[in-house]
């Protein structure tokens, strides 16, 4: 059977935010 | 058929739900101060075919300067700064979303103080029952007393109470909330009139030389020192404090029914005050 590539050209870097925790409002 | 989601925590569904849980904990609250959201620290949404969703939220809040009685809301208030000994607490929420409307079903909160930034010199918060800072708040509270006309007023609660070595000895400053009394000779009883005027004061100063401001809720008084006639002394009608709770913190609730969704800390809950009875949404 034939194979599907879903293999996708990386042309930058990849900034992945982060999911959780979320942002610190006043302070850590 | 039933749906798991973990959104971003900064996803307006998560900050929706942050909101509602920030509000109903204050709300819970009769004494102490309001916490703030500070962190969203994990979310997940289970939704049920019927559409229905449940969100378990773990937040972290941090105190603010805000007592509870007073009407200003949490988003006006000041988040106390690590410096001043911030108060912080760690909530696992629970909440449903029937109709578009959330509403919280399930809660339970840890409350920590900082350690990490007390320095030589600065205030150090003491135990709210610590018996020469108590007698402060009532020195306090003679001053204020001896200036307001035709009017005295009682304790009804110690916020915070704190100290710093000074040349002349320890300086203390106190945060308190009176309400109007009806004092005969030297007994003050607190007004059972829901109007009764109440507000929230502060005072610095040396132990018998204290400086109070209060704010009536919204009407700010004017700052007094303490070179008026001592009047009689005054029954602290003090909020009570068992062992050696430091500072108000923020109250434990469980509903046994959403116990899965809240994590499971039992040594960490030893540290929330005694759980309320639940009062949970039909």
């Amino acid at each position: 059977p034939a194979t599907l590539d879903l293999t996708v050209a990386q042309t930058g870097p990849v900034l992945l935010a982060p999911v959780c925790p979320g942002r610190v409002r006043f302070f850590k | 058929q039933i749906n798991v989601q973990r959104p971003m925590c900064d996803s307006p569904e998560a900050e929706e739900a942050a909101l509602v849980a920030q509000d109903y904990l204050n709300a819970q609250h009769k004494h102490g101060y309001k916490y703030a959201l500070n962190r969203i620290e994990d979310i997940k949404i289970v939704t049920m075919p019927d559409g229905n969703s449940t969100f378990v939220l773990e937040i972290d809040l941090l105190e603010t300067d805000c007592h509870v009685l007073d009407p200003t809301p949490v988003a006006n208030c000041t988040v106390r700064p690590k410096i001043l000994t911030a108060v912080e607490g760690d909530c696992d929420v629970v909440l449903k979303r029937v109709g578009g409307v959330l509403t919280v079903t399930a809660f339970k909160c840890k409350t920590e103080e900082s350690r990490e930034d007390i320095c030589v010199g600065c205030f150090n918060l003491l135990p709210l029952n610590d018996t020469a800072a108590l007698e402060f708040v009532n020195a306090s509270l003679i001053t204020l007393n001896n200036i307001t006309a035709n009017v005295s007023y009682t304790l009804l609660e110690v916020g915070r109470v704190s100290s710093q070595v000074v040349s002349g000895g320890p300086q203390y400053s106190a945060e308190f909330v009176i309400v109007e009394a009806n004092c005969t000779d030297s007994v003050c009883l607190p007004l059972s009139d829901p109007l009764a005027e109440r507000g929230f004061c502060t005072a610095l100063g040396l132990h018998s030389q204290p400086t109070v401001a209060c704010k009536m809720f919204n009407i700010l008084m004017p700052v007094v020192d303490a070179n008026n006639t001592a009047v009689p002394a005054l029954p602290p009608a003090v909020h009570v404090h068992t062992g050696s709770l430091r500072h108000h913190k923020l109250t434990s609730l469980h509903d046994p029914y959403l116990v899965g969704f809240l994590s499971a800390e039992s040594a960490e809950s030893a540290e929330v005050v005694p759980v309320v009875p639940a009062v949970v949404d039909a």
